[in-house]
């Protein structure tokens, strides 16, 4: 565990309480692509088969079932609950996004460090991972103005993964034979995809103006 | 089972 990675999971975690935050606080889910939240439930789920399998660390085993359960508790919100479902944008969160789940299942076919049921899986949820935001952004886009605590939680969501390459970046140099290049590849993708966000992020917060992304 | 799988982030 380095500084990086450390800040990265920190990042994440901050992002999911912020979520959580304002659909408790505001009972409303609007401007939240549901979409976007099933595509994470999927990586999660994807990523951490080796959950009961593989012990690496009480904190490891903490987290992955912080952000699974999370995860399935804010689609479960958004479907049913049943003050924050009337909030959610349906019919401007249309992204198609079976496309991007069976390219991301066919890659990992065909891209995998080992050719396991596991490993396999493992490669899906990182591809999936990098293209997840994508439903959110569409629906950022369409709904014009973005309430801060949406606003805050894309923003964290997307530093996270900047840590996580800075984090990828320390461990290749410090480890003899630290390669990992479908999550360094997949998380350089992933953060390029915020990077317009970003960009209207600073220019919202170095105004002080509402965040407002061009449609 | 304790491994130091490489599959040691989250």
């Amino acid at each position: 565990m380095n500084i990086f990675r450390l800040a990265g999971d920190m990042t994440h975690l901050i992002s999911v309480l912020v979520l959580l935050l304002k659909i408790y606080a505001t009972k409303s889910c609007s401007g939240i692509s549901l979409k976007t939240q099933e595509l994470y439930a999927m990586v999660f789920l994807a990523r951490y088969l080796d959950l009961f399998s593989d012990f690496i660390s009480l904190y490891n085993t903490v987290m992955k079932l912080v952000f699974i359960g999370s995860s399935l508790a804010i689609v479960w919100c958004m479907r049913y609950h049943r003050v924050v479902r009337r909030s959610y944008d349906r019919e401007l969160d249309t992204f198609r996004y079976w496309i991007l789940v069976g390219a991301c299942f066919t890659l990992a076919l065909v891209l995998h460090e080992k050719f396991s049921f596991q490993e396999v899986f493992w490669a899906f949820s990182i591809y999936l991972e990098a293209v997840a935001i994508l439903p959110q952004l569409v629906l950022l886009q369409r709904s014009g103005n973005v309430d801060n605590l949406t606003g805050q939680y894309v923003f964290f969501l997307g530093a996270y993964r900047a840590f996580y390459i800075l984090n990828w970046i320390y461990r290749y140099l410090t480890e003899p034979r630290f390669t990992r290049w479908i999550s360094c590849v997949s998380g350089l993708v992933q953060t390029a995809l915020y990077a317009d966000f970003f960009y209207y992020y600073f220019i919202s917060w170095k105004n002080n103006a509402k965040l407002q992304l061009p449609a | 089972v304790i491994t130091d799988s490489a599959k040691d982030e989250l």
